[in-house]
C-alpha cells in the first residue's frame, strides 16, 4: 500500500512513479509533479515540486537523484527527503517557513532507462541507455553538459564508461533537466545532485583546478554541512572542489549550474567508502539519509541568506 | 538468483598503485581485463596513491590476482562474491517485497 511506502528500502523506476503519483494526490496542497520531458526510450521525465502554493515569486532549491544508474542511494534519498519535508511541514514551525518562501524541485530518477536497465539486467549500469552510430550503448550524462564538454576527465570513445556523448546535452535526459533549470536560473539559488559512493561533498569546479569566485560563501556553507552529517552518526565527509577533492571531469552537472548563475552547487557522493560500494544494503538507506538530509537543510538556509 | 545469477564469482578488488610504474601497469591491466572500474569513473585517471575499486568477473579476477601477487602489490578483497552479497541482502527483506 502506497500509504505504507517503505522509505527503508530501494524501488524499482514503476514502484517510483507510482509512489510519485501517490504524493501528488495526497499532498495536493504541497506536491505537485510533472514531466519536463521524455528520456531516449520514451519515459517521462518526471520531477515533484515542494512548496506551499502562493501567488509570490519564490526562490527556489533544484534537487536530483540517479543521474548513474547504479548509484540506488540517490534515488532513496529524493524520495526520503520528500517524505521528510512534508512531515517537515507540519512539525517544524521553522521548515513551514522555509516552505512559504522556496520551492524545492526534486526530480527522484533523471536517468530514467538507465536505472530501469540497473534494476532490471545489469546492476552495475552507469550510462544512460541511447545507441548513435557506434555498437556500445550510453553517454555519461554527468559529462554531457554544456561546460567544458569533454575536455579532461570524459572520454570521446563510446565504450568507456565516461563517454560524453557525440556532442553537449545530447542526453534528452540532460537537455530537459538543462532547459528546466535554465528558465528558472534567477530563482534557483542551489542545485543538489546525489551520487555515490564516496562520502563527499564537492562543489565547482569539476573541470579545472581554480576557485569559483564565492568560493568563501560555498566552501562555508559545505563546512557547516559536513559538519551536520557527522552530527547524525559520526560519518565523516570530506568536502571541497571537485576537481582537486575527487578528480578532474568536464561536463558535468555542477558545473554548468554553476556556470548559469546558480551560486550555491553541490554533487553529493553519499554512502559509503567501498565496504558496499554501489551495493549499500537497506539496512543503511536510513541512516544515509538522515544525516544527508540534515546536511540539505543546512545549506538550503544558507542559501536562504545573504552571503 | 537476482540477475540470472551473472554476478557468479565476481570480486571487487581494492588496489592502490605505489608508484608510477605500478599506476601504468595497473592501467594496461584494466584495459586488457575490460574490468568495471568502480573508482575512479576513468582509467585514465590512475595515478600512484589513487584509490581503485576495480569489479571484475570471476575468471578475470583470478588473472588479476595472479598478477597482483607476483607483482607483490597490494589489494584487498572488498567483496568476495558479488552475486551472494546482492541475493543474501534480497532474502534478508521481508517476502513480499523481495525482487
Amino acid at each position: 500500500s502506497l500509504s505504507r511506502y517503505n522509505y527503508e528500502q530501494y524501488h524499482s523506476l514503476d514502484e517510483i512513479v507510482r509512489w510519485m503519483r501517490h504524493m501528488n494526490k495526497t499532498h495536493a496542497n504541497l506536491v505537485s509533479m510533472f514531466s519536463i520531458g521524455k528520456s531516449y526510450e520514451g519515459r517521462k521525465l518526471l520531477v515533484l515540486k515542494l512548496g506551499e502554493k502562493n501567488a509570490s515569486y519564490k526562490r527556489a532549491v533544484w534537487l536530483d537523484c540517479g543521474i548513474h544508474a547504479r548509484e540506488w542511494i540517490g534515488p532513496a534519498f529524493c524520495q526520503w527527503f520528500v517524505k521528510e519535508t512534508i512531515n517537515a511541514y507540519y512539525n517544524e514551525p521553522e521548515f513551514k517557513k522555509v516552505l512559504s518562501l522556496l520551492d524545492f524541485y526534486v526530480m527522484p530518477v533523471l536517468n530514467v532507462d538507465g536505472y530501469h536497465y540497473s534494476w532490471n539486467t545489469d546492476r552495475f549500469w552507469r550510462k544512460t541507455r541511447s545507441k548513435y552510430r557506434f555498437n556500445c550503448y550510453g553517454v555519461d550524462a554527468n559529462r554531457n553538459w554544456k561546460v567544458n564538454w569533454c575536455e579532461e576527465g570524459a572520454s570521446l570513445n563510446p565504450c568507456d564508461s565516461t563517454y560524453c556523448g557525440p556532442s553537449p546535452e545530447s542526453e534528452p535526459e540532460v537537455k530537459a533537466v538543462a532547459k528546466f533549470i535554465y528558465k528558472r536560473r534567477k530563482r534557483i539559488k542551489a542545485y543538489m545532485s546525489f551520487h555515490a559512493y564516496a562520502q563527499m561533498l564537492l562543489y565547482p569546479y569539476s573541470y579545472q583546478y581554480d576557485y569559483i569566485p564565492n568560493f568563501k560563501c560555498v566552501e562555508s556553507a559545505a563546512n557547516k554541512a559536513v559538519e551536520a552529517i557527522r552530527s547524525a552518526y559520526g560519518i565523516r565527509y570530506r568536502h571541497g572542489p571537485a576537481s582537486s577533492t575527487l578528480y578532474l571531469s568536464s561536463g558535468s552537472s555542477i558545473d554548468w549550474a554553476y556556470n548559469n548563475g546558480i551560486p550555491y552547487s553541490y554533487a553529493f557522493e553519499l554512502r559509503d567508502t567501498g565496504y558496499y560500494g554501489f551495493m549499500l544494503p537497506d539496512s543503511l538507506i536510513k541512516p544515509t539519509c538522515a544525516e544527508t538530509m540534515l546536511a540539505v537543510k543546512n545549506i538550503t538556509m544558507h542559501a536562504l541568506k545573504k552571503c | 538468483h537476482l540477475y540470472n545469477n551473472r554476478y557468479a564469482g565476481d570480486k571487487v578488488i581494492r588496489i592502490v598503485p605505489k608508484n608510477d610504474k605500478e599506476a601504468n601497469e595497473l592501467k594496461n591491466m584494466y584495459h586488457q581485463l575490460q574490468v568495471d572500474l568502480w573508482k575512479p569513473n576513468s582509467i585514465s585517471s590512475i595515478l600512484k596513491d589513487t584509490v581503485t575499486d576495480v569489479h571484475t568477473s570471476s575468471n578475470s579476477s583470478r588473472t588479476l590476482l595472479d598478477y597482483l601477487r607476483k607483482a607483490n602489490i597490494k589489494h584487498k578483497i572488498l567483496v568476495n562474491n558479488v552475486q551472494k552479497l546482492l541475493d543474501m541482502q534480497n532474502s534478508s527483506r521481508p517476502t513480499r517485497h523481495r525482487r
